[in-house]
């Protein structure tokens, strides 16, 4: 698997914080579902995009290696390009040994803006750039979980609540009851959606595609033709890529609803709507590529999206 | 047991930049991609 693609989302919003080496040295991550390698910046990196963010010190870790390989990680508009070692990293308590993490030497520009140092990817190992081992590829060859699963809950109205969980499912994220879809490949989380419906009529996926569900993208995204037609169905109009709707209408705007493994997934207006000062109102379905869908923070904020790599599964659960 | 990581929602890169009026230059400049970290070859 050669270089591994990143994205440049500008509304990504969640992260948390881990701690890489012997004294810990902390960062902010973005747990991305979407991507396999875990990449910090480090103090050999003197681009815009590394100088505010913090940086790790390899020389001042005791438990530190040097793994000597290249690794260039290539974004839509950039790259980044650093090497590789290993380090004991501490997610959520759970010490991580010998965790191979890739120490940034040049990072895209646009990375300056981004609240988060760095990536934890949580995909499948076979996706990683170099042949990098992910983080919970370790925490379970290294029996630190119970079940070899994690889930992921992000709460929507506050700055705080959002969780990720490692090595199972927390009962206070969901109720009602787990939907367990099949992965349709083991790379991504990538399942099967049937359909696309709004009002009950089928607005886009006819027949079925195939969808990632992806923490480290914050939008629901699709092939431009669906994104237009379902915006185009909720009253919004494009500006400059934004879909924008009126702030006062949110109330009446018909649920989307997404029909996966024989269920349904609603999202109303309420959930695919986001508001902000600068823009007013938009919706969170993006224009994307030529077939494939993102199901991203926008759907995960409704559903709670457990990742089993035990048996190769999405569950979701209402959040 | 269950180890748990809390996320902090922050303010994101688009907020940062519409409050420094820098959104439309970045967003010409660096033109968001979702597929980019997708192979097509992979998914």
């Amino acid at each position: 698997v050669g270089g591994e693609s990143m994205t440049n989302d500008a509304d990504l919003a969640y992260y948390g914080i881990i701690s890489i080496g012997t004294p810990p040295q902390s960062f902010k991550v973005i747990f991305d579902t979407g991507s396999s390698n875990l990449w910090i910046p480090s103090i050999y990196c003197n681009s815009p995009a590394c100088n505010n963010h913090d940086k790790f010190n390899p020389s001042t870790s005791s438990t530190f290696r040097n793994n000597g390989h290249a690794l260039s990680i290539h974004y839509g508009t950039g790259s980044m390009t650093g090497f590789l070692g290993y380090d004991t990293v501490t997610v959520g308590g759970l010490a991580v040994k010998n965790q191979i993490i890739g120490l940034s030497e040049t990072e895209a520009p646009f990375m300056q803006y981004m609240r988060a140092d760095g990536i934890l990817g949580l995909a499948y190992p076979r996706l990683a750039a170099s042949g990098a081992t992910p983080v919970f590829d370790n925490m379970m060859s290294e029996n630190l979980v119970n079940q070899d699963m994690f889930s992921v809950y992000l709460s929507s109205d506050t700055q705080r609540g959002s969780v990720v969980t490692f090595g199972g499912i927390d009962p206070n994220h969901y109720s009602g009851s787990i939907s367990w879809i099949p992965l349709s490949r083991e790379l991504y989380w990538q399942i099967t959606v049937d359909s696309v419906t709004v009002n009950g009529e089928v607005v886009a996926c006819n027949g079925g595609c195939q969808a990632i569900v992806d923490t480290g993208t914050s939008l629901i995204v699709g092939p431009q033709s669906s994104i237009s037609n379902i915006n185009s169905k909720v009253g919004a109009t494009n500006h400059n890529g934004d879909y924008l709707v009126n702030c006062n209408s949110i109330a009446q705007m018909p649920d989307v609803i997404f029909h996966i493994h024989g269920e349904t997934f609603t999202i109303p207006g309420s959930a695919y709507v986001r508001q902000s000062h600068s823009y007013g109102c938009r919706t969170g379905f993006g224009n994307g590529g030529d077939n494939l869908w993102i199901l991203g923070d926008v759907f995960i904020r409704q559903y709670y999206a457990i990742f089993s790599r035990a048996q190769n599964m999405v569950g979701l659960a209402t959040a | 047991c269950l180890f748990q990581v809390p996320l902090e929602k922050g303010k994101t890169a688009r907020e940062t930049l519409e409050e420094q009026g820098l959104w439309e230059e970045y967003r010409l400049k660096y033109p968001y991609n979702p597929m980019a970290k997708f192979e097509d070859s992979f998914a």
